[in-house]
């Protein structure tokens, strides 16, 4: 467990595939990658309402609480190890 | 539930499928028995059957890879994304892949399943006493040849039950070496190697030569990975080196220090610092089974459920007592219809996640040199793998003998003798005996044949392995039986093989490679086409035109050490490839070296 009271200085690890994402960077891949969001929704100006939507889309596949925001639940869930497989679409 | 767009679904219910490679983090046996039993999920619940072949194209077939495998649906490193799978349909479709970064497990921790020793290859039992001292690893000590060995109880000073641990030094997998250890130092490409490597691989899998110049002989294997092996990081598979320097500081376990996710992690050389060489500690890992499940409903037709217990929900979770769930049942049986099963009212209690008793291979006897205090190798039965890529479906209950006494030695000849994963077989009167030249512990038995072969007859006249898919063919009479493991087809006449009525009983058979098999009887032999079960055209042949100068009454013919062996009361005549006798001996003393 980190020394009590001693900075943690964190290290980017030779080989990890990705560094650490921000909480947005990694709903937006996460939404994008099963099948919630799409290509073209991710890149128009539009995109906290899309983000919302698809949000509030992938929290009711998912049974969780439908909030359409970034919650901590929602975030976990997108931490959690899963299936590959895209949940909308092809 | 949910189909997939437009129901894709298989046409026909008996399915197959096929393991392409196997992650190193558990034994092959494991692994195919999970896979079996995530695919008995399916079949309890529906018409499908699922049969494991092992070359050509399968419906569903399976392998592990790690990042870009070759799909381009790149997996990413440790956790996220453990597999996925394809709907059902020709080439790639149904197919399952499953992200080797991941540590493969039963979903409780590390599997260690030990070969050889005198457990029956049962798992480690962690911690285990030795000498008074409290192990929770594979240890070398009492002993000075360097094999990592576990005790499988408790204690090993008070029961003496042991095993020896996944190690290069023991085997190795895939390749073209039959599972032969590596061997160091070995050379590759002009550079010494005294570890296994990744070096000229990309797909990150240690490998070692097998003899001592790969870029002479070409041999080599996979690598196993120890207990101690670490999990993705730079260094995939090698052991954490304790202590280790990280930031200044000095480590001998392992550490969350540098990470955010609170991952353990260690160092695979004494400096992080100065070398970056990493990986995680293993943890409960993910469980092959319940993943392979999952995938394998993808492959059959389904998507992913909202329901959160349904098997078919995206988000891994781990079960004890794992029950399909109504929702994945209305699925599957929207599909593909409920098949003869019962009306499972309630869902049908399905394997738990404990292995079933796992199919044990043949027995073999274990490393010859075996240095004291470790005690000597008596009766040792445990486990193998055949390397190749074909995985015989071992008989499920491991043979006992049933009756040491019966000494094989007194035996003044044996109704067959024939070469079966990789050991000599001597049938007589419903018993048998095996011999490994391959460890030379002589000779095992005797073992019932009803036992490991339900079915068949005291007496057989014949039998031989077929290469590629590890059948054995038994003959007795007029009649001949197929087994896989314990499953058994026949008996059928051979007739149905095309061999007429004129023909005996068959005394022997030679296995030519390409699926073909010759069959003796009397003067006269057949060549089988073993996949289609049918003697070729132009056959019986003479055996006298080609197999000169052995005898033509023999009473068993067998392929062995690539040499061809024709037995008639206690002598042999060894024929070579090029069909010229270069020895004829005694059984007894040459082929079971008795004393």
């Amino acid at each position: 467990a980190p020394l009590p009271g001693k900075p943690q200085a964190l290290v980017t690890f030779p080989g990890e595939l990705g560094s650490a994402l921000t909480d947005r960077e990694l709903a937006e891949r996460y939404l994008l990658r099963f099948g919630y969001t799409t290509e073209a929704e991710a890149r128009t100006g539009a995109r906290h309402v899309s983000l919302g939507k698809a949000l509030r889309r992938m929290q009711r596949q998912l049974g969780l609480e439908e909030t359409g925001q970034l919650d901590a639940g929602t975030l976990e869930a997108m931490r959690a190890p899963r299936c590959g497989v895209p949940d909308v679409g092809t | 539930f949910l189909t997939f767009e437009g129901d894709l679904k298989w046409e026909h219910t008996d399915l197959t499928y096929r393991v392409i490679n196997y992650s190193p983090d558990l034994d092959r046996a494991v692994i195919n028995d999970a896979f079996k039993r995530a695919f008995k999920v399916w079949s309890d619940v529906t018409p499908l059957t699922f049969t494991q072949i092992y070359s050509g194209e399968a419906d569903i077939m399976i392998m592990f890879g790690s990042g870009e495998h070759g799909d381009g649906y790149p997996f990413d490193g440790k956790d996220g994304l453990l597999a996925h799978a394809f709907p059902p349909g020709r080439g790639i479709q149904g197919d399952a892949h499953f992200d080797d970064d991941e540590f493969w497990t039963l979903g409780t921790g590390l599997v260690v399943k030990t070969r050889y020793g005198n457990a029956n290859g049962a798992d480690c039992h962690f911690p285990f006493i030795f000498e008074g001292r409290s192990y929770s690893r594979c240890i070398t000590e009492g002993r000075t040849d360097g094999l990592p060995w576990c005790a499988t109880t408790a204690s090993y000073d008070r029961d003496k039950k042991y095993g020896f641990c996944p190690s290069e030094l023991l085997y190795t997998n895939g390749g073209n070496s039959d599972g032969s250890p590596c061997v160091f130092p070995f050379v590759f490409e002009g550079t010494s190697y005294d570890a296994c490597t990744t070096d000229g691989r990309s797909d990150g899998y240690r490998w070692c030569a097998t003899t001592a110049s790969f870029d002479q002989d070409k041999k080599y294997g996979f690598c196993p990975n120890r207990d101690t092996a670490v999990i993705g990081g730079n260094s995939q598979g090698d052991p954490c080196v304790f202590p280790f320097t990280f930031l200044g500081e000095s480590y001998s376990t392992c550490t969350s220090q540098g990470r955010q996710d609170g991952k353990l992690w260690c160092a695979t050389t004494s400096n992080y610092d100065t070398d970056k060489k990493w990986g995680f500690c293993p943890d409960r890992g993910y469980s092959i089974f319940l993943v392979a499940a999952h995938e394998f409903g993808h492959s059959l037709g389904l998507d992913h459920s909202t329901v959160r217990e349904a098997l078919m929900y995206p988000m891994y979770s781990y079960v004890q007592d794992f029950q399909l769930h109504p929702d994945d049942v209305r699925g599957i049986q929207y599909l593909y219809g409920r098949g003869s099963g019962p009306a499972p009212t309630a869902p049908v209690p399905a394997p738990t996640e404990e292995p079933q008793p796992l199919p044990t291979e043949e027995p073999q006897p274990a490393p010859t040199e075996e240095p004291q205090p470790m005690p000597t190798e008596a009766g040792s039965a445990s486990t193998t793998e055949e390397e190749e890529e074909e995985e015989t479906p071992e008989p499920t209950s491991e043979p006992v003998p049933v009756d040491p006494s019966r000494d094989a030695c007194a035996e003044k000849n044996f109704d067959a003798i024939t070469e079966i994963n990789g050991e000599l077989h001597f049938f007589k009167d419903g018993k048998y005996w095996t011999l490994s030249s391959f460890w030379k512990s002589g000779i095992q038995g005797a073992f019932s044949v009803a036992d490991t072969w339900p079915g068949l007859p005291p007496v057989i006249d014949a039998a031989f392995q077929d290469v590629l898919t590890k059948r054995v063919f038994f003959f007795a009479g007029r009649q001949f039986w197929v087994f896989s493991g314990k499953s058994v087809l026949g008996p059928r006449g051979i007739e149905k093989l095309g061999i007429g009525k004129d023909a005996g009983r068959i005394t022997g058979a030679l296995q030519r490679g390409r699926g073909k098999v010759l069959l003796f009887s009397g003067e006269s032999y057949w060549r089988l086409d073993v996949k289609v079960q049918r003697v070729d055209k132009g056959y019986p042949r003479a055996t006298d035109d080609v197999f000169t100068g052995v005898p033509l009454d023999a009473r068993n013919v067998f392929l062995y050490q690539d040499k061809y062996h024709f037995c008639r009361g206690s002598f042999y005549w060894r024929m070579t490839p090029r069909y010229q006798v270069d020895r004829v001996g005694y059984v007894k003393y040459d082929i079971l070296q008795c004393p």
